[in-house]
């Protein structure tokens, strides 16, 4: 069988905020390492890439590897049943057809329990090579999430260019056009503010400001994103869960004609 | 003009 507790229920409900609006259906995969998910848009613009470490959980037992699909808009009708500081169980028994979650207040006075069919769904997983990048960017969450939501209300894609000590975001519309230039900040005594940059190689690339709109809605889970590029190639964009694990997301590039 | 890329084209079956 397959159970696992997450004192801060909270964090699951936020991932699956995060990407509910990404993906319609997904397989969760559980083994003994953790529970993890990969999956891609329709259009196979942008996959999903969530993983939370078995140590990450209260209490985690997974006796066989299971697979679990679910219809990403039923598992938040049930994760919006749960209050912020409930801690949620999630258990299956083995070939079961449900998934049961149990949300449990912190004085434990309130308990409830919904089970979640679950579904048959052909998925396919992507090998993702574990390359180095010519360029990575760790900003706070909150500002990633403000660059790209006012860049949309110009234009349709960004163009992320890395140097040295600073990232510029720039888009063009037909109002006119924008560029919001973040320079490299490692303020130690507000680390919850800096900006860091890790550069090989200078890169410029452009990207569907819609999808990095719906990648910022993991905001809340991470005090920052680090986005990472290279020449021709996917950004990831990641949130860190701290003691649990990561949210990431990959975007393909817009790509010259 | 720029077109959209897909990441199948980027990334294998794993």
């Amino acid at each position: 069988m397959f159970e696992a507790r997450l004192a801060q229920g909270a964090l699951l409900k936020k991932v699956v905020e995060a990407i509910k609006d990404l993906i319609e259906d997904a397989n969760f995969d559980c083994n003994s390492s953790g529970f993890s998910l990969q999956a891609m848009d329709s259009s196979h613009v942008s996959l999903v890439a969530l993983s939370l470490r078995a140590d990450g959980f209260e209490h985690y037992r997974c006796d066989r590897n299971v697979s679990m699909g679910m219809k990403l808009a039923s598992l938040s009708k049930i994760l919006k049943c749960a209050n912020g500081d409930d801690a949620i169980t999630m258990k299956s028994e083995d070939n079961g057809d449900t998934i049961t979650f149990m949300f449990e207040s912190p004085e434990q006075e309130r308990l409830s329990e919904f089970d979640l069919k679950l579904m048959d769904i052909d998925s396919e997983h992507l090998g993702i090579p574990d390359n180095e990048y010519d360029a990575t960017v760790k900003l706070p969450a909150a500002e990633f999430q403000r660059i790209v939501k006012d860049l949309s209300t110009i234009g349709d894609t960004v163009e992320i260019s890395v140097t040295k000590d600073a990232v510029k975001f720039g888009t063009t519309g037909d109002i006119g056009n924008a560029n919001i230039m973040c320079r490299q900040n490692k303020a130690a005594d507000k680390p919850d503010e800096s900006t860091e940059i890790d550069i090989n190689e200078a890169v410029s690339l452009t990207f569907a400001l819609r999808y990095l709109n719906s990648f910022a809605k993991a905001t809340p889970l991470s005090t920052h994103a680090v986005l990472k590029l290279s020449k021709e190639l996917p950004i990831l964009v990641e949130y860190h869960i701290p003691e649990v694990g990561r949210l990431a997301f990959y975007l393909a590039p817009k790509i010259e004609d | 003009k720029s077109n959209q890329g897909r990441l199948d084209s980027f990334f294998g079956p794993s």
